[in-house]
């Protein structure tokens, strides 16, 4: 991380939303706006108070081109998305947005919510971090705003700034750095073995479960593999010590800490018709060499060894699955057995006797 | 004798410059700068640039800074402040 110190004085700031996008609602703008600034009040002792008129600590404002008095202009659609100044008087600590650019509350266009969160680090002190996973970060990249957008980098460099929070309990969230897989909501984007460890994908995170032993690490996706985007649908360790990561109608091998060359590919390439735009799951029967691609409430199978699909498929998952009715999240292979994961719910099945075995809670690889 | 395509893109030099100019320069007085040419100086911040995205550090603007270059992002100077 970088700062230009100083930062504020002062832990009690006030904002003002000067002008607003056409593009979203006035409250979902002033929404947006508000979820950044408790972004940064959720690790650090600094309360934000918005005012209505006036001079503010840090205004806010949308503008194109040259806009005001600002010594920075913008460039039209893409590009430059907006830029602060950091604490001061003046210019110091404003915020201002390209007006010529998409804003949107979800992953079409820009993220308001996102943007904002980045340009308000610059107006309490913080400079751009060449941490690919930091929100401060120069570059845009969408994450789901429903994930807190602060990576350790970012906590610790505004924290060296204003400190912690103030431990008042019960006036401050707890920090949300990751989803607690103790909930009993916890559900998984994608699952996959790698050699004897069994790896859990939500979001843009992962955690490594040693089932043998219980521990359980949490890591970033992008800290192995920076290349690959958040929100994995499906994953699979196939016959060759590679794993099959899948997003959309895009899929990437990754060999040990490297991504081949050549990837994404189109899934078209394995042989699904164009009709089929994402994969649920997939895990490959290390018994058979043949693995199982599970989209709605059908399947393939896919042939490592021909590396071509088999014949005869889609097939109806119930039909050679009985009991795995519902559309899968996430599969994969333990000891013979196969774990199928829907929502918080997973099913033990046995491929020989063809049943399920049991349902179990999602998060039971955890030592909850 | 055949134009070098890599010299003849106006809108990849315009593109770099124009990136570095907004991001990587810091405001130094003349004599800092030296004798430094105009290239050399390019050199520098380009590879200033792909340092900081962790990029090969090749002072040149091959296609991985380019595209770099090309991807959205905040307006605020990477380097200087």
């Amino acid at each position: 991380y970088g700062v230009t110190l100083p930062g504020w004085k002062k832990n009690n700031l006030t904002y003002r939303i000067v002008n607003h996008t056409p593009d979203m609602s006035k409250e979902d703008v002033d929404k947006a706006i508000q979820k950044a600034f408790k972004v940064w009040s959720a690790v650090t002792p600094l309360i934000f108070t918005r005012i209505q008129e006036g001079i503010a600590d840090i205004m806010v404002a949308f503008g194109t081109k040259a806009h005001g008095h600002c010594p920075r202009y913008f460039d039209g659609p893409l590009g430059v998305l907006a830029h602060a100044f950091p604490p001061g008087s003046g210019f110091g600590g404003d915020v201002h947005f390209d007006e010529d650019e998409d804003w949107t509350t979800g992953s079409d266009g820009f993220n308001l919510f996102l943007v904002a969160a980045h340009e308000v680090g610059h107006a309490l002190g913080l400079s751009h971090s060449n941490d690919q996973r930091a929100l401060m970060f120069p570059n845009y990249a969408y994450i789901s705003p429903s994930e807190f957008p602060l990576s350790p980098d970012d906590i610790s460099g505004i924290q060296s700034i204003y400190g912690a929070p103030t431990k008042t309990p019960g006036k401050r969230p707890a920090i949300p750095t990751s989803p607690n897989t103790c909930g009993s909501q916890i559900s998984f984007d994608a699952i996959t073995t790698l050699r004897r460890e069994v790896i859990f994908l939500k979001g843009r995170r992962l955690w490594r479960v040693y089932p043998d032993n219980s521990e359980v690490e949490l890591e970033l996706i992008s800290a192995f593999w920076p290349s690959l985007p958040s929100g994995i649908q499906a994953a699979y360790e196939n016959m060759k010590d590679q794993i099959l990561f899948f997003k959309g109608n895009n899929f990437w091998v990754i060999s040990g800490y490297k991504v081949l060359l050549g990837y994404p590919k189109n899934i078209n390439t394995l042989g699904f018709p164009k009709g089929v735009k994402k994969i649920d799951a997939a895990v490959c029967n290390k018994n058979t060499g043949k693995t199982d691609f599970f989209v709605g409430d059908k399947y393939w199978r896919y042939d490592e060894n021909t590396q071509s699909m088999e014949k005869g498929y889609p097939r109806r998952t119930v039909n050679d699955f009985p009991g795995i009715s519902s559309r899968i999240d996430a599969v994969f292979q333990h000891k013979g057995l196969f774990y199928f994961f829907h929502g918080s719910r997973q099913l033990k099945f046995d491929s020989t006797a063809k049943k399920v075995l049991s349902e179990i809670k999602s998060n039971s690889w955890f030592n909850c | 004798l055949p134009v070098h395509p890599e010299k003849d893109n106006k809108e990849d030099t315009m593109l770099v410059e124009d990136y570095l100019s907004k991001f990587y320069t810091i405001e130094m007085d003349s004599n800092q700068r030296g004798w430094k040419t105009n290239a050399e100086f390019t050199a520098e911040q380009l590879q200033k640039m792909q340092r900081f995205f962790g990029l090969k550090v090749t002072g040149k603007p091959d296609t991985e800074t380019l595209e770099m270059m090309k991807k959205p992002r905040c307006g605020v100077p990477d380097v200087g402040l």
